[in-house]
């Protein structure tokens, strides 16, 4: 943030740092700030995620800045910033993901995978938005009104993957000695072999336990 | 197989054997996958007793057994590629992990890349034939991420060309180790040096902790295991505590720094050499995390097709509880995250490869960046991955909470992500101070 401040040129992820220093990235009342965003874009929402990172980087930098006018040392001025400087690190990464997620889909030459997997990237995207919509409303990327409407695309997106869910974790291939799961059986046959494996614990060994002998047998007598 | 299941699946929009295609990285990978996965449920060497049902030291047994198993039946095929090897060792192992995990994860590498010529001849062949099994002996009892505050001592006694090494005070006993406690009987132990009065800082030593042929503790060793854990039962987390333990000076990983006869110290060319393990490690923990997350999605996702609960109309069948607009609101979200991380995971490992080549040549441009983004990654889809098994196994409901769903397994094994290998919110931070610097 501070090399882009002083205008050198960044390379790498983190280069989007030189551009929101070109459009000063401020938080700003929400009306004032008319953003488009088509929800249903991923590169719009790809660009809406940086522009939080960049909002929360600059954010905790100032914050770095202001305990140094305090007069606190350099590391106490970074302690006493450390919960937003996890937060722009957590915003960054979360970027980072919702990035490489969308150039994925670049390299997918089936036309019906690629229509789900475009689904999947957009529920992540939006569920991302929308459960860290503070931090988007307060930057001035979204608008209330948006906010709602991407709650209403997710229950659509839902019901559209709900088809292929199965289908979908079905695609990870993991084998039933790998997975070790009765719940999640590849046949689906969950309550028959969830009852053999319970008779199989060892408790079961005998019909009767011999705590049975040893405490409850005698209890009874002492009563 | 059970007909809601078999209905789930026709109805699927997509050929799901493409998309394994993708997600292995190609048809040939997916091919040889199964392949080496068969090897590994074929084989009736790897029968075993339901580990859920076992005490701590049989389950630990059990994992040694299958440990030395892998080792034999590894060479008998000669699978020596490390996707491969960690293909066979996953489907051995299941959800579990594996006793002798950091002699392949961190012994064998250190010895690769820090032993000088001499060194390499004389302990490879002993490591590589596990007459030395090894660990990596790093965090002590008071101290974890923050390398700069290890306490063990290693000091140069020119007059005997040996180093003495000492755990000083309580805190500063070695803990945690994988296969230190039962299992090793060498370590590579992180000391600060000590040679002609001044610390040179950390530094890499081989010390015996126990006699190569009757595996007792030797002089001044006081090691074992730290006990019972939420998780990791299969391994002999330990302990180790050196008093006064004399090692020869050739036991110093000398491929960097050195020491001479004399005492006089010399550094290594670029500290930078040790980010490569941390940067490799980090990365294929971003693929674990696509790993825990698929298979617990598997579970939730597949039982939430099979189970039947309660009504949407009255009157009418009870429904797939997968019908259920909040069921798909805890599930979906974190099978696309599921996808999203595998992607990552994959993008780490081609891009650690690929800096890594660049660093052979001597450019360490990208490094700082790599470092970071590792990190940052790292911490964000542990903790990511971490809170959503736990979403997995809620909305299971109470058979989410039986050893059988494997759930409470996926995230006991899992969860230790989140603080080993650098605790996340240090993490974070280290990816914040490339962030806030850049």
């Amino acid at each position: 943030y501070r090399q882009a401040k002083a205008g050198q040129q960044l390379s790498g992820i983190v280069s989007y740092l030189n551009e929101t220093q070109d459009r000063r990235v401020q938080p700003q009342p929400v009306a004032a700030r008319p953003t488009v965003v088509d929800i249903n874009d991923l590169s719009s929402l790809v660009e809406v995620y940086k522009l939080r990172a960049a909002t929360l980087v600059e954010m905790a930098a100032k914050n770095i800045q202001q305990e140094l006018q305090r007069r606190k040392s350099q590391e106490d001025a970074w302690n006493n910033s450390c919960i937003d400087l996890v937060r722009a690190s957590d915003a960054h990464c979360h970027y980072v993901v919702v990035k490489l997620f969308t150039d994925k889909l670049g390299e997918i030459g089936d036309t019906a995978i690629h229509s789900v997997l475009s689904n999947l990237a957009l529920l992540y995207a939006l569920h991302g938005i929308t459960k860290n919509s503070g931090d988007f409303l307060m930057a001035g990327l979204l608008s209330v009104p948006q906010v709602l409407q991407m709650s209403l695309r997710i229950k659509e997106l839902l019901s559209q993957l709900r088809l292929n869910a199965v289908a979908l974790v079905d695609a990870f291939d993991i084998h039933d000695k790998k997975l070790n799961s009765v719940l999640g059986r590849y046949d689906g046959n969950v309550y028959e072999h969830m009852f053999e494996w319970a008779r199989s614990s060892p408790l079961n060994t005998e019909e009767v336990h011999e705590s049975f002998h040893k405490y409850l047998k005698p209890l009874r007598s002492k009563l | 197989m059970n007909p809601d299941i078999v209905k789930e699946r026709n109805n699927a929009t997509f050929d799901v054997e493409k998309l394994t295609y993708i997600l292995d990285g190609g048809p040939e990978k997916t091919i040889r996958r199964r392949e080496i996965e068969s090897l590994v449920f074929n084989d009736p060497d790897f029968k075993e007793k339901d580990p859920n049902f076992l005490s701590r030291s049989e389950r630990y047994d059990q994992a040694v057994r299958k440990s030395a198993q892998m080792i034999l039946k590894l060479r008998e095929y000669g699978i020596a590629d490390p996707d491969e090897i960690q293909q066979y060792k996953t489907m051995a192992k299941g959800n579990l992990h594996e006793a002798m995990g950091l002699h392949f994860a961190m012994f064998l590498p250190t010895l690769y890349s820090q032993c000088d010529p001499q060194q390499s001849r004389k302990w490879l062949p002993l490591a590589e034939s596990f007459q030395v099994v090894g660990t990596y002996a790093q965090t002590e009892l008071g101290h974890g991420t923050h390398l700069r505050g290890l306490e063990t001592t290693a000091t140069f006694d020119p007059a005997t060309q040996e180093f003495v090494l000492n755990s000083p005070t309580i805190s500063s006993i070695k803990w945690w180790p994988g296969g230190l406690g039962k299992t090793s009987n060498h370590a590579i132990v992180l000391a600060q040096l000590y040679t002609l009065g001044k610390c040179h800082g950390l530094h890499a030593f081989i010390v015996p902790v126990r006699d190569m042929s009757t595996h007792e503790p030797l002089p001044g060793i006081v090691v074992g295991d730290i006990g019972p854990k939420f998780g990791f039962s299969e391994v002999d987390n330990g302990f180790l505590k050196l008093e006064n333990v004399r090692i020869p000076r050739e036991n110093m990983l000398m491929k960097y720094a050195k020491v001479d006869p004399d005492g006089t110290y010399m550094k290594p060319p670029s500290a930078k050499l040790t980010y490569g393990t941390m940067v490799f490690i980090r990365s294929m923990i971003v693929g674990e995390s696509a790993r825990a997350l698929a298979k617990s999605c598997t579970i939730a996702i597949r039982y939430s097709a099979v189970r039947h609960q309660s009504e949407i109309r009255q009157g009418e069948p009870e429904p797939q509880i997968i019908d259920y607009q909040t069921q798909q609101y805890k599930l979906l979200p974190l099978l696309a995250m599921a996808y999203a991380f595998t992607f990552v995971g994959q993008y780490m490992k081609q891009t650690y490869l690929r800096i890594t080549g660049d660093i052979n040549q001597g450019d360490f441009s990208e490094l700082p960046e790599l470092h970071a983004l590792s990190a940052g990654l790292k911490a964000f889809t542990t903790w990511e991955a971490n809170n959503a098994i736990e979403v997995c196994r809620m909305s299971c409901g109470g058979h989410g909470y039986s050893r059988s769903s494997a759930l409470p397994d996926i995230y006991v094994e899992f969860t230790p992500t989140c603080t080993y290998e650098g605790e996340n919110t240090v993490m974070m931070l280290q990816t914040a101070r490339y962030l806030v610097k850049s």
